[in-house]
């Protein structure tokens, strides 16, 4: 563990509580794409199956056990509880153009071509552009409540801390895994517009507004 | 190396 893990872990972790606070303070989860929320809990459905049988730490495992409990609460949120106020409208993304060429992806190239490796594979890689829905909702909405722009801001920011984390375990621990750090990249540079309109905008106080 | 490598990050 090193402190860009530790913090982007954590930015994650507030990321996640910001939204389910945005939600249950605002009785409402208008603005927020419903379909990057079930593609965040399939993510770590297909990435933590390995809770019960690999235990790395207290850690690891209590941080794997909120992750897979917050994204399904969120989930049943905004599909069940707050339903009335979900935007579907605006959530038009079509998942299956994200979710068949990753699962494809996962197959073709991986460390191992085994059941565990290809679905940690196919989370990687899915966890990477799991955020379009929301940026593409917003594009069409043309705006962003300030809560939801600090929730993408945090959840955009925990896997820009992960490069840090292995530029870091690159040259102490000589650790290096090519398919996750692609990823992450490509997740990363995704935000970048937002980022962008984060910090001119969110942090002098205005309303994020995108060109629409 | 068969089967998942242990994955230490989350």
């Amino acid at each position: 563990m090193n402190i860009f893990r530790l913090i982007g872990d954590m930015s994650h972790l507030l990321a996640i509580v910001l939204l389910l606070l945005k939600m249950w303070k605002t009785r409402s989860c208008a603005g927020i794409s419903g379909k990057s929320q079930i593609l965040f809990a399939l993510v770590f459905a297909t990435r933590y199956l390995d809770l019960f049988t690999a235990f790395i730490s207290a850690y690891n495992s209590t941080m794997k056990l909120f992750f897979i409990s917050t994204s399904l609460v969120t989930v049943y949120l905004m599909y069940f509880k707050f339903r009335a106020t979900y935007d579907a409208n605006h959530d038009t993304f079509r998942l299956e153009f994200l979710v068949v060429p990753v699962g494809g992806l996962a197959f073709l190239v991986n460390h191992n071509f085994s059941p565990l490796e290809i679905l940690w594979t196919f989370s990687i890689y899915l966890e990477s552009v799991a955020i379009l829905p929301q940026l593409f909702m917003m594009s069409k909405t043309g705006e962003a409540e300030t809560i939801t722009s600090h929730y993408l801001f945090a959840l955009g920011s925990y896997r820009a801390l992960y490069i840090l984390n292995w530029v870091f375990r690159y040259y102490f621990e000589g650790f290096f895994d090519l398919i996750a750090v692609v990823a992450g990249c490509v997740q990363t540079i995704l935000y970048c517009d937002f980022f962008y309109l984060y910090i001119t905008k969110v942090l002098k106080g205005k309303k994020l507004s995108l060109p629409a | 190396n068969y089967g998942h490598t242990v994955k230490d990050e989350l």
